[in-house]
């Protein structure tokens, strides 16, 4: 225990806060758990606050009130929104999951806690990490709002990369919290690091020492600050932690796919490289309405600038503008020639805001042009790319979302991905996920910030290098069932398909799996003779894995993707995906936008209710959260409800 | 490396060896016809035999032109690389993979071997030959094994490319020779009496860690008799 202001605040000491990060392959699992006790004479509110990132799904939450444990339970929304209405009639005030920032979504739970009483809080999510431009990335963000008597960021990576089960090698690197002010931000650290043992705070993240975390069989990185580490300055009772705790990686890659199975589930990595690039059409088109006006359309400007500096020769491209009418900055794709180029970035720099915002005019033009220039070159091996950018709906010309989908729809004909980025947050983010998803593509928000012409270049570059086009992964039809999506219209350098699905017999002994694919000069069929017994066998050694990871993971990807699907879907066809989706979700205990996460305790003869929650992409931005809240409130009835949207 | 010829008419087989220095650059094929060549690069033992009489050389880098397809293979111990114009595509031995690229197959099998055909006259193998990664001398090494020169045109020259076409050779005289449990003969090929030896070598296409042998009768001093010209009319500046 601690004095008053040596880590107690308000009468709440938390004396420990663990964060265990487990990544196993691609997948990891998180446990959040926090301790805390009130020393104060009577009944005080503690809250939990917790910022998790937008794509992990909570899968447990648990609370612990002198030392009885009520269980999260998972239920359909609807059903939990009536308990967290009868709540908030009560006069309770809830809890939220919310947004926060870019990546994360902030996770918050209040409970009153009686005097001399402790609380246990742990929350577990599970998230499949995306590889993106060569390298995955776990990202935690580390915000204690006083001092922390025990904590403790720890991070395992268990090898189970590709090649064979036992021989991966993840590569990892931590982006250090922010000591103080004065830190260099984003400062990177080669593969891990522990506070110094002087009782010194450091100053800087070139301070702190560095941890190298062996490469088999299991890497971790420990952070660990001592309550000395943790205080502003000598005298000070508050905290300085705060920063990003980031764990970077890429697999030891040493064939293209990899396949793991375990317990009648397989997953099947692949990312091959050393292929050429394929060359590439690409039509941008702008939004250059009168909202762009100002720092958007500088900033457009700069990141157009700077993707044709990166463009290749062999690319062909072209700009089309949407305002009230639509301009163009050729009447074809042209070649990106050194010439072609110094015009391009004349065009780009005389762009200037102006009128209304003719959406479906500019995407009509662009596809057109793509669609000529499809018809025109034959059985050329070039892959088509249309990158929509805009910051608000669509008031000019057809301004009818569902009539522009359908126009879209129909002119691109499946043939090439449409990717939409959504500037700022006046704008229908749905309806743009909705027309990429519809046409094999993304959607992804450009956030209003100094860095926006770098989130479109990152985009770009995300895009510009595709190695495969046509991409098909094939498996014995008889022998495999449940599998997400197996077809990609291109693979982009430093990215991975990953695809899972279940085996029909569980007594199999082995599959081929193909993958099938165009490259920019040939036509490239990839077989994997998995043999099932041989890797169960080699999994089963591997006591630090969690064995039904893979399973875990199928869920999860069948479940994100019936949730992409249903957004584009209508009718009974979305009515069919929300109940798979909702299924796979109460089965796997996966709270996801269909489900929440209930604790009750009873208390006084009255339920209370906290609930876990998903908000989808609707909900708004808000301020970055402070994580491990503790704050004082008045006692009143007691409650504990968290609820999203 | 050692060299089979195998002749069906007559169904025997006759070898030889060729001793070079790692480094060295050798001509196996060359259609002047279609431009087509394969050409190999010699290497040797981790920790070479001071004496060259028993010195152990190898195949480590093969390459495959075909000028008119504008493609270039390289294939070394550790990866096989696809150049067609200025693109190139890189695989591992780890891979199992088909190319298709205007009527030439390219099939790589996880470490084992790979097949290049050229539409339906042409085809070649190179095989992987793996030993322990930390044995203190040996190192791993490629075969190359011609399975159809059809198409390949009567201009076809190299160490292997000029056996493509039929040719006679008898044996006579077979005695007891210098070693007791091998038998000497005396061989007439191209006009040429040679002192050669039965023995045998591997095929290593079908078993590629036992292989199977191949009886073949040995002609000695790097195939002196039986290649036309000298073996050092065959070495090439480069791979390409």
């Amino acid at each position: 225990s601690l004095p008053e202001g040596e880590g107690v605040v308000n009468g709440i000491e938390v004396y420990s806060t663990k964060i265990s990060c487990k990544v196993t392959s691609r997948f990891a699992h998180n446990v959040v758990t926090t301790r805390a006790v009130n020393r104060a004479d009577a009944a005080k509110e503690v809250s939990f606050d917790v910022a998790l990132p937008k794509t992990a799904f909570i899968t447990n939450f648990t609370l612990t009130i002198d030392g009885v444990t009520y269980p999260g339970n998972i239920k359909e929304k609807e059903v939990a929104k009536q308990q967290y209405e009868k709540a908030v009639s009560q006069g309770r005030t809830a809890g939220l999951v919310k947004a926060s920032g870019r990546k994360l979504e902030k996770f918050t739970v209040s409970v009153n806690v009686a005097a001399g009483s402790k609380v246990t809080f742990e929350l577990t999510y599970e998230e499949l990490l995306k590889r993106r431009k060569g390298k995955y990335e776990m990202y935690l963000k580390v915000q204690p709002k006083q001092l922390v008597k025990h904590f403790e960021v720890r991070g395992t990576r268990c090898p189970v990369g590709s090649g064979s089960p036992a021989g991966s090698r993840l590569l990892c690197g931590v982006q250090a919290p922010l000591w103080d002010p004065g830190s260099p931000v984003g400062s990177r650290l080669p593969c891990g690091f522990r506070l110094p043992s002087s009782s010194r705070p450091v100053r800087s993240a070139q301070e702190a020492e560095q941890v190298h975390v062996p490469p088999r069989p299991q890497g971790h990185v420990s952070f660990k600050p001592s309550l000395e580490h943790q205080r502003s300055c000598p005298t000070c009772a508050d905290t300085l932690l705060n920063g990003d705790f980031i764990i970077t990686y890429d697999v030891n890659r040493e064939s293209p796919a990899n396949v793991q199975v375990v317990n009648g589930y397989f997953v099947h990595f692949f990312a091959p490289h050393g292929l050429p690039v394929v060359p590439k059409n690409v039509v941008f088109v702008i939004d250059i309405s009168g909202s762009m006006a100002g720092r958007k359309i500088e900033q457009t400007r700069d990141a157009l600038l700077k993707i044709l500096d990166d463009i290749k020769e062999e690319d062909y491209l072209n700009f089309i503008l949407f305002s009230t009418g639509v301009t163009t900055w050729k009447d074809t794709l042209v070649q990106a020639t050194p010439e072609n180029l110094q015009q391009a970035r004349e065009f780009v720099k005389n762009i200037n805001d102006e009128g209304m915002t003719n959406m479906n005019g500019g995407l009509m033009r662009g596809i057109g042009m793509l669609n000529e220039a499809w018809d025109g070159q034959g059985a050329a091996r070039r892959s088509s790319i249309i990158i929509l950018l805009t910051d608000g709906d669509a008031n000019y010309g057809e301004s009818r979302t569902d009539k522009i989908q359908e126009n879209v729809r129909n002119a691109i004909g499946g043939k090439f991905p449409l990717y939409n980025l959504g500037f700022g947050n006046n704008l229908n983010y749905n309806f743009l996920e909705r027309l990429a998803l519809e046409n094999h593509g993304l959607a992804r928000r450009i956030y209003e910030d100094s860095d926006a012409h770098l989130q479109l270049q990152g985009f770009y570059e995300e895009v510009a290098n595709p190695l495969l086009m046509g991409v098909e992964m094939e498996y014995p039809e008889n022998a495999i069932q449940d599998l997400t999506q197996n077809n990609y219209k291109n693979f982009y350098d430093g990215s991975e398909i990953v695809v899972a699905g279940r085996l029909l017999d569980q007594d199999l002994n082995s599959f081929k799996a193909d993958v099938k694919g165009h490259g920019a000069v040939n036509d490239l069929t990839f077989t994997e003779e998995v043999d099932v017994k041989e890797l169960e066998k080699a999994f089963e050694e591997q006591s630090y894995i969690f064995g039904n990871y893979i399973e875990r993971l199928w869920a999860y990807l069948t479940i994100e993707q019936l949730l992409d699907q249903r957004k584009k879907a209508q009718g009974e066809e979305k009515e069919n995906l929300t109940a798979k989706a909702l299924g796979l979700s109460l089965k796997y205990n996966f709270v996801t936008p269909l489900t929440s996460m209930v604790v009750t305790k009873p208390e006084d003869g009255e339920s209370q209710t906290a609930i876990a929650d998903k908000p989808g992409e609707e909900a708004n931005t808000v301020t970055p959260s402070m994580a491990y809240l503790t704050n004082y409130q008045p006692p009143q009835t007691p409650y504990y409800y968290v609820d999203g949207d | 490396p050692h060299f089979i010829i195998q002749v069906a008419e007559e169904d025997d087989a006759i070898c030889f060896n060729i001793n070079e220095d790692p480094g060295t650059v050798l001509r196996l094929i060359h259609d002047p016809a279609t431009g087509l060549t394969v050409n190999g690069e010699i290497i040797g033992d981790k920790e070479p035999s001071p004496d060259p009489k028993t010195r152990r050389t190898y195949f480590g880098r093969l390459g495959i032109a075909n000028p008119h397809m504008d493609l270039q293979i390289e294939v070394t111990t550790e990866t096989l690389s696809l150049g067609s114009g200025a693109t190139r595509s890189t695989f591992s031995w780890l891979d199992t993979v088909m190319i298709a690229q205007d009527g030439m197959l390219v099939a790589i099998h996880r470490n084992e071997n790979m097949t290049v055909s050229f539409g339906d006259g042409a085809t070649f193998v190179i095989v992987l030959h793996q030993v322990w990664k930390k044995h203190p001398t040996h190192r791993d090494f490629l075969g190359f094994y011609v399975v159809d020169s059809h198409r390949m045109s009567a201009q076809t020259q190299g160490l292997l490319g000029q056996f493509f076409h039929p040719f006679d050779f008898s044996v006579s005289d077979v005695h007891p020779g210098s070693d007791p449990t091998k038998q000497d003969a005396t061989m007439v090929v191209k006009n040429r009496r040679l002192t050669v030896t039965r023995g045998s070598q591997k095929d290593y296409r079908k078993k590629s860690h036992t292989g199977t042998k191949v009886p073949c009768w040995f002609v000695h001093n790097n195939g002196e008799g039986f290649i036309d010209g000298v073996h050092t009319d065959y070495i090439v500046p480069s791979l390409f």
